[in-house]
């Protein structure tokens, strides 16, 4: 972006470069924005770069050249970084960056001046773990230069030792005629999506200035996968094992829904639930059982009881599902409570299959306000009752959700938390969340490996493994005359148990991918650091304050020494302003912000409309 | 296929081929009181010349415990485990193990896999890859019975009719037709046949070469050793 005056190419301002490099290897990508501005105008212009990046990313790095000096941006603690930008902020300079947290992208935004016929380099590079999600990985790009760019490039370069079984892009943003510019070559390993438009294929019209080029530029693909012990890569000492069996028969699930029908729900958020809920039924297996909750200040259980999901239970559940309104606050304590005896007492005569998987699924918009209102007491009575026994979900709806609460009580009982957007597409988003949990194909996966040889192992013990998802574990390598590396996987299929072994040349792999030359050579254990801080990160919601001390100081550690912005880091840039240093911080947003509602602004005739303020701030720990 | 067949207490060894069409399904054993059903698909060559013998080998076995409702099909690329309703599919490409009470497949990697059913019968089936690009060999499979004590006396197939103990006498050794190869009479199941010294390969521990099993071979697809002809062991479908 350069900013409002890159709307109009008269300002001077000119991007004639813009390139996006990502490469991947074993599903970790490795990205680098690259944008070259060049200011052809008499006077300074203020340039800004400003990219959105996957909320899953850690940047690893940004620079700027101007004037053939490179000004490079440092990971610090965030206390740190805070005191460098307050005392910039309080000094009346500004600290260019805001950001934003949205649905899956995240903003960075700097700006700096530049002078006449001066040109400037923006350079950021940032890493993602590319996470299995309904059977696919998804590398986003958003593209959206605010001018016709010269050479405009996406080079997205995939190398997938275990093979890729496809891959496909999407980029509804382009006309039809123009998709045929984007180039696809795929090998057994290899793939690469290449986008280049001329000047003349990104112009919306013929005359005209505005570009094309402004939507989602996805990237989706997927590895061979079979019944195995999945793939083990080793690379400089650290080694990481992807496991995501195919050809395994589901596990079925008894799933209680607690749904919220709060005052609060009313309108839209009800009417989306229902539908979505609706949905929800019709595609559960016959195999599967399930029970409706609902709450208020009140809560109610359908019918009283848990039920197979045969033909004629769902259609009676969808008739009830039609009849629910909003009404009344929220107790969120007692229906919580509820679900979780329904469950025992359900097991306990032997109502559910032997082998399955029971969870609840709470959906909510807002805290609890009635019965038990304190959300840390509802964390502990929903967590004792359950005891390690069921998993819960929470769907937060909406935007006036307590995040933190929802994420803590789910990650206290083997679940995750998500968000869900008040939007028109709600209903999908709920079901989409449902369909990553519908079809549990393994429990109680335990990933093994030399106990003697290896140090460091990041999570490796898993409740259940859904369909289309991945387990991924890693570690490092503390046996130096390690010969092979014997990975073993114990698990309990929907009948039987299940041992699966892998066992993998050291030497061999490390001169396979070492021969491969493909991406930045210590990718393994980046790869090692990444996904250690995001279990750790996510650790730390549930720790009590000892190991939350101690969780902290091991993320910090991490983050500083592999130079990843973190919730506990920052990245601090100095900038030169008009002969004096300036700095600006980049954070990561937490999820627990409030997300932005898209505003509108407004001016008023003989008011001057202040386009940029001075700085805009959010903090995100 | 050639078959080897443990004889007089294990003293000697018995062997014939069965020549059959690419295609054909063999059942190999029934045992009617155990609801037990072990079959084999035959395969041949990749290319077949006119007027030359047609080699075949096993390419699929269909083992079937309607007991345990377990039904386990093994090909030389997939091995696919039915248990009730539940489907499971292995590629040869992993080591893996499966286990339910007395049931459990165990598989090594791109060589054999060990299947136990209760105290009833123990198999183990070797993988024999050939070289991918190999004009006329393709991979085929090698059945092994290591455990059969639980059988009933009811059990038949080309196999199975060999459950229990037979014996053979062997006398009047003397050099055969072929140079080298002893020939010798047999009297086994009431006939009285001609047979060959010769080796066939045990390949359970050396998958590659094998070891040699020394066993008197019955000329004409076991004729007079195997009960009926081979025919007689044609099924329609593999379970």
């Amino acid at each position: 972006s350069i900013g409002e005056h890159g709307k109009n190419p008269e300002s001077g301002l000119e991007i004639y470069s813009m390139k996006i490099d990502c490469k991947v290897t074993s599903r970790f990508a490795h990205n680098m924005v690259i944008s070259r501005v060049v200011n052809r105008a008499n006077e300074s212009k203020e340039a800004f770069f400003e990219i959105e990046l996957p909320k899953t990313a850690f940047i690893t790095n940004f620079s700027m050249t101007l004037d053939g000096v490179t000004y490079v941006g440092a990971v610090k603690e965030k206390e740190v970084a805070q005191q460098q930008y307050q005392k910039a902020v309080s000094r009346g300079q500004t600290a260019g960056l805001v950001k934003a947290s949205g649905r899956k992208m995240e903003k960075f935004k700097v700006s700096v001046n530049i002078g006449p016929t001066k040109k400037v380099t923006f350079e950021l590079t940032y890493e993602e773990l590319l996470k299995r999600h309904l059977g696919k990985y998804e590398i986003q790009i958003r593209v959206k230069p605010k001018q016709l760019v010269k050479h405009f490039q996406i080079d997205v370069h995939i190398f997938e030792p275990q093979g890729i079984a496809f891959l496909d892009f999407d980029a509804k943003f382009l006309p039809n005629n123009l998709t045929s510019i984007v180039k696809k070559t795929l090998t057994a390993t290899r793939g690469h999506v290449s986008f280049k438009p001329t000047l003349e294929q990104q112009r919306k019209c013929p005359d005209c200035d505005e570009t094309v080029l402004d939507g989602d530029f996805i990237i989706k693909y997927d590895v061979n996968r079979d019944l195995s012990a999945g793939t083990v890569q080793i690379v400089n000492g650290y080694f990481v094992h992807h496991f995501a069996p195919a050809n395994l028969t589901r596990i079925p699930k008894n799933v209680i829904f607690v749904i919220d029908h709060s005052g609060s729900m009313s309108g839209t958020k009800m009417r989306q639930t229902n539908e979505a809920l609706l949905k929800i039924l019709d595609d559960m297996n016959t195999k599967d059982y399930f029970a409706i909750i609902i709450f208020d200040d009140t809560s109610e259980t359908w019918k009283n009881s848990i039920f197979q999901a045969t033909p004629n239970n769902v259609a009676e559940a969808k008739v009830f599902v039609r009849t629910i309104s909003a009404r009344g606050g929220t107790d969120i304590n007692a229906p919580m409570l509820k679900a979780v005896r329904l469950l025992d007492k359900s097991h306990q005569d032997k109502l559910l299959p032997e082998r399955s998987v029971s969870m609840i699924i709470l959906l909510t918009d807002g805290d609890p306000n009635s019965g038990e209102s304190n959300p840390t007491k509802i964390q502990e009575n929903v967590k004792s009752a359950i005891n390690g026994r069921y998993n819960v979900y929470c769907l937060g709806f909406g935007y006036d959700v307590k995040y933190s609460f929802l994420e803590k009580m789910s990650l206290d009982n083997d679940g995750v938390a998500r968000r869900i957007y008040e939007d028109s597409d709600a209903p999908l988003q709920l079901q989409g969340f449902y369909d990553e949990v519908a079809n549990p194909l393994l429990l109680d996966i335990e990933l093994h490996y030399p106990e003697n040889a290896i140090s460091e192992l990041t999570q490796a013990n898993f409740r259940q493994y859904y369909d289309g998802s991945e387990i991924v574990v890693a570690g490092k390598i503390s046996d130096d005359d390690l010969k092979s590396l014997i990975a073993e996987v114990f698990a309990q299929t929907a009948n039987e148990n299940l041992t699966l072994k892998a066992e993998v040349q050291v030497s061999e792999v490390e001169n396979i991918t070492q021969q491969q030359l493909y991406i930045f050579g210590d990718f393994t254990e980046r790869l090692w650091a990444y996904l250690t801080i995001q279990q750790l990160l996510e650790k730390r919601v549930s720790a009590e304050t000892n190991e939350k001390k101690n969780l902290t100081d091991r993320i910090l550690e991490l983050s500083l020494k592999y130079s990843f912005v973190t919730p506990l880091t920052s990245m601090v840039v100095t900038k030169p302003e008009e002969n004096k240093n300036d700095s600006f911080v980049a954070d990561k947003p937490s999820e627990d912000e409030k997300v932005p509602i898209q505003q509108r602004q407004y001016s008023y005739p003989g008011h001057a409309y202040s386009k940029r303020p001075s700085f805009t701030y959010v903090d995100s720990d | 296929p050639h078959f080897v067949i443990s004889i007089n207490d294990h003293s000697d060894a018995i062997c014939f081929n069965i020549d059959g069409k690419p295609g054909a399904i063999l059942n190999l054993v029934t045992d009617p009181y155990t609801d037990f059903v072990v079959n084999g698909e035959l395969i041949g060559e990749k290319k077949i010349e006119i007027n030359k013998k047609i080699n075949t080998y096993f390419g699929k076995f269909g083992i079937v415990n309607n007991k345990m409702d377990v039904k386990v099909e093994v090909s030389t690329k997939t091995i696919t485990v039915f248990h009730g309703e539940d489907k499971i599919v292995f590629p040869w490409s992993a080591t893996a193990s499966l286990t339910k009470e007395s049931f459990s497949i165990s598989i090594i990697k791109e060589r054999n896999l060990t299947l136990t059913m209760g105290d009833d019968a123990t198999f183990v089936i070797v993988l024999h890859r050939v070289w991918k690009n190999h004009p006329l060999h393709r991979d085929f499979l090698g059945f092994y019975t290591l455990d059969s004590h639980r059988f009933s006396s009811m059990t038949h197939g080309l196999l199975g009719q060999f459950y229990h103990e037979i014996s053979a006498e062997i006398y009047n050794i003397h050099p055969g037709l072929d140079e080298g190869k002893s020939d010798a009479t047999m009297i086994v199941k009431g006939h009285k046949l001609r047979v060959t010294r010769g080796y066939q390969k045990d390949y359970r521990f050396d998958p590659k070469r094998g070891t040699n099993v020394p066993c008197w071979f019955v000329h004409y697809n076991g004729k007079g050793f195997i009960d009926g002809s081979p025919t007689d062991y044609v099924v329609s479908s593999l379970f």
